[in-house]
């Protein structure tokens, strides 16, 4: 448990009516290990534990609190802000319709959350459609499909089309037919550093001038997350990041590297592979689960 | 690091770095500057610098024993486990379509009862490979299919039999029952099987890939691993502290998306492009 190691490294220190750079070391230093710990990317730690550091330095420990205490809370707070606050509520006038695009790495969940996503939307009394652009895996069409088919919730047919463009174009058109006023675009997994689709991905924005990008993220990210975030942010502007398979036991540090290197907010959190499993971002709660 | 440098704390603390950033973790990390900190005052060039850590590192995979994978004496049984979205389905394929190359008679089980449009992807697979594919439509109990699956092995003496599972976190204790009764079921009908059990790992996981393996190893006895999308960026470097704490041998890595995107692992080649 961090917040006891950090005390403990206090105790073995006298006359400690302030936190100073000396008496904090030992205690920055076992917080830098349990975020490191907690997959946060190195390089954010290191300008995590120096804002840290110059936030606590000085302070006067308020009373009722030890300097252990002191420096967690300030450790705490900083991961909440870091994190982004609470997540704001979608729109939906700015477009019609609303237009949510669904990007990230291979198997991180994406046509599953856009299930979610139509189905959390659909509850809210809005009219999703689920728009399936990966024509590359096999029977991911069939995949979203399904998930529709139970939340019913219309699925796009992109059966025999085989480029995504197209996909869009068409859909767009349907849902303004049909006067379905979000459009849940989900597409192929892929890594940052494939050229030919990231620019797919590129034209698929232009065409639809997209209100939310969406990353999808799972928890269970390594270092990597600043990479690969990074890459997507610098191609696409996302507006925002779910991350999932939250139900695992990963402490989730990529959450904070991707927030720091996009800017782009937490917004959903995973927590299953039910539709159901599926709830706004809340700071405080990860901010307690990365630090462990 | 550019020309010679001294063996210092500040070296030390740029190699950590280095290596943290490959997701070798905390622990593994320390074990390996210990040893480099031996030298301090030592002055080495950037090339040899390289090359020391290249060489810890291959030697904390190589400590790990890799046994051949059996397949003289059929049938091969294989079970496929992981949590979700690593590449189950796609290394199956792979795995098919590599042993149908060596001349093998296939039999691929599609034991993912649960996600949507899980059938239909690993059929997709079995055909690209060309080989067979044991499929129970309106089940969703995986030890059915399995057990169909079986009975079919020895009706039709396949050599190789894979069984594709369904993702499940680590930490679902109903999940993890499900998979040790489905290798119940595996070894009732044959007693020596299944002859390998691999976990599917992905390249980009951090450090809570150590205890999926711990928890895979405990619950259904993992034998062997396999680590997918190694052609992204992440490095993979989880791997070398499961060698390290559990001692599980990598058989093969994924480096791509398509069916003969498979390699063999090879120690060196992995710790150089770790420590690229
Ligand atoms: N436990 C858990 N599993 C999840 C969660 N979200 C998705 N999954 C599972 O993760 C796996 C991958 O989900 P997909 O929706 O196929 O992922 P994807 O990003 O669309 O994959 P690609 O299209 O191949 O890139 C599936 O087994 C899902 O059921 C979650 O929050 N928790
Ligand atoms: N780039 C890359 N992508 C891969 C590799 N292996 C698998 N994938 C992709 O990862 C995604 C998930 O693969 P699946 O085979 O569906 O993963 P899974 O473990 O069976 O997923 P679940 O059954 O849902 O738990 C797909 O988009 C695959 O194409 C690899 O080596 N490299
Ligand atoms: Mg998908
Ligand atoms: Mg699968």
């Amino acid at each position: 448990q961090l917040s006891n190691k950090i005390q403990d490294t206090f105790r073995k220190l006298t006359g400690k009516a302030k936190l100073s750079e000396e008496n904090m070391q030992d205690a920055l230093a076992e917080i830098r290990r349990a975020l490191l710990e907690a997959d946060v990317n190195f390089k954010v730690v290191k300008t995590f534990i120096e804002q840290v550091k110059q936030k606590a330095l000085g302070q006067d420990v308020l009373r009722g609190l030890d300097p252990g205490q002191q420096l967690v809370k300030i450790v705490h707070g900083g991961l909440v802000e870091l994190l982004g606050g609470q997540a704001r509520e979608i729109d939906f006038s700015r477009q019609k319709p609303y237009v949510i695009m669904v990007v990230g790495l291979q198997g991180t969940g994406k046509t599953t959350t856009c299930g979610k996503l139509a189905n959390y939307l659909a509850k809210k009394g809005k009219k999703p459609l689920l728009v399936p652009c990966d024509v590359y895996r096999p029977a991911a069409i069939l995949q979203l499909q399904t998930v529709g088919a139970g939340i019913d919730v219309p699925v796009f047919d992109s059966t025999n089309l085989n480029k995504p463009l197209e996909i869009v174009d068409r859909a767009l058109a349907q849902a303004k037919k049909d006067q379905q006023d979000v459009l849940i675009v989900d597409t192929a997994g892929r890594l940052h550093i494939d050229d030919t689709l990231m620019d797919e991905l590129k034209q698929l924005k232009a065409k639809l001038n997209p209100s939310e990008i969406f990353f999808v993220a799972d928890a269970m990210t390594g270092q990597d997350a600043v990479t690969s975030a990074g890459a997507f942010h610098q191609a696409l502007e996302l507006s925002g990041v779910i991350m999932t398979k939250l139900d695992g036991d990963a402490r989730g540090g990529a959450a904070l590297s991707i927030s720091e290197v996009t800017g782009a907010r937490l917004r959903f959190v995973g927590l299953g592979e039910k539709v159901d499993d599926f709830e706004p971002f809340h700071p405080d709660r990860m901010a307690g689960r990365i630090l462990g | 690091f550019p020309g010679l440098r001294k063996i210092d704390e500040s070296l030390l603390e740029e190699l950590e770095e280095i290596l943290i950033s490959t997701d070798l973790g905390f622990p593994t990390t320390q074990m390996i500057l210990e040893k480099i900190r031996k030298n301090k005052g030592q002055d080495l060039d950037a090339v040899t610098l390289k090359k020391r850590l290249q060489a810890e590192i291959e030697a904390i995979l190589n400590q790990v024993p890799r046994p051949v994978i059996p397949l003289d004496e059929a049938p091969s049984i294989f079970l496929v486990v992981g949590v979700n979205g690593v590449g189950k389905t796609t290394t199956i394929g792979k795995l098919a379509h590599h042993w149908k190359e060596q001349g093998k008679r296939v039999l691929i089980c599609a034991a993912d009862t649960f996600r949507a449009a899980a059938r239909e992807q690993l059929e997709v697979w079995s055909k690209r490979a060309g080989a067979d594919i044991e499929i129970k439509e309106n089940s969703n109990d995986p030890a059915a299919v399995v057990y169909d699956a079986l009975e079919r092995v020895k009706a039709e003496k396949q050599d190789i039999l894979i069984i594709d599972t369904a993702g499940r976190l680590h930490n679902n204790p109903n999940l993890m029952n499900e998979l040790a009764k489905v290798k119940r079921v595996i070894t009732r009908e044959f007693p020596n099987g299944p002859h390998r059990v691999f976990l599917i790992l992905d390249a980009i996981t951090g450090q809570n890939a150590l205890q999926q393996a711990k928890q895979f190893v405990e619950k259904v006895g993992v034998t062997d691993l396999v680590i997918t999308k190694l052609d992204g960026t992440a490095k993979g470097g989880v791997a070398v502290a499961i060698a390290n704490e559990l001692s599980l041998p990598i058989q093969f890595i994924g480096v791509g998306e398509q069916m003969d995107q498979l390699l063999p692992f090879d120690a060196a080649s992995f710790s150089e492009s770790l420590i690229g």
